[in-house]
């Protein structure tokens, strides 16, 4: 099973490109 | 070769190594995609390095195989959702980045006679490329695919207008 670093890093990246995604998104609107 | 397949995620990876390891650029230089890749993730790099500080010390790269190990861990988790979407896909290649300066920093550490510049060997980061292009096009393939490639979807997304 993943440590906790390795989960925090996962959802931490996740958030990120998520964000960076959205961000994108609305620039070529 | 089609941008959906191994060997162009394995460039790609390749390529922003050697934009994070600070290597002189390979001949031809690097293409639209990479070049764009490259400014993006390094970015995105940045600001997971800050973000993610107490997170990162915590995790132990001190071989390739560790670094395979938490690059793996650290993906699934992120896209155990089902969701693949450009800007997680950046995310992994700053993850690469991340890892590649960490096993670099921790090479340097056990042998303190290593200059702090000194690169990694050429096999490390061939086989850290090769477990990043792996992942990305078993998992994200497909929707590569459908969402226009690199050439087309991902440069008609973050390229400036």
């Amino acid at each position: 099973a993943p440590a906790e670093a390795e989960i925090e890093c996962a959802l931490q990246l996740r958030r990120i490109g998520d964000k960076l995604n959205f961000l994108q998104k609305l620039l070529n609107l | 070769m089609s941008d959906c397949e191994f060997g162009y995620v394995q460039a790609l990876a390749r390529d922003y190594l050697c934009h994070v390891l600070q290597r002189p650029p390979p001949r031809p230089g690097p293409d639209r995609v990479s070049r764009l890749l490259r400014a993006v993730a390094s970015a995105v790099q940045r600001d997971a390095e800050r973000t993610l500080r107490p997170s990162l010390d915590d995790l132990d790269v001190a071989s390739v195989e560790a670094a395979r190990a938490v690059f793996q861990a650290v993906v699934r988790q992120e896209f155990a959702d089902g969701v693949v979407n450009w800007g997680r896909l950046v995310t992994v290649f700053a993850l690469q980045g991340i890892l590649a300066k960490k096993l670099l920093r921790a090479r340097v550490a056990l042998d303190p006679d290593l200059d702090r510049d000194r690169d990694l060997d050429a096999d490390t980061t061939e086989e850290i490329a090769c477990f990043v292009a792996e992942f990305i096009t078993s998992q994200a393939g497909g929707w590569i695919r459908q969402n226009g490639g690199w050439e087309h979807g991902f440069v008609q997304k973050f390229e400036p207008r």
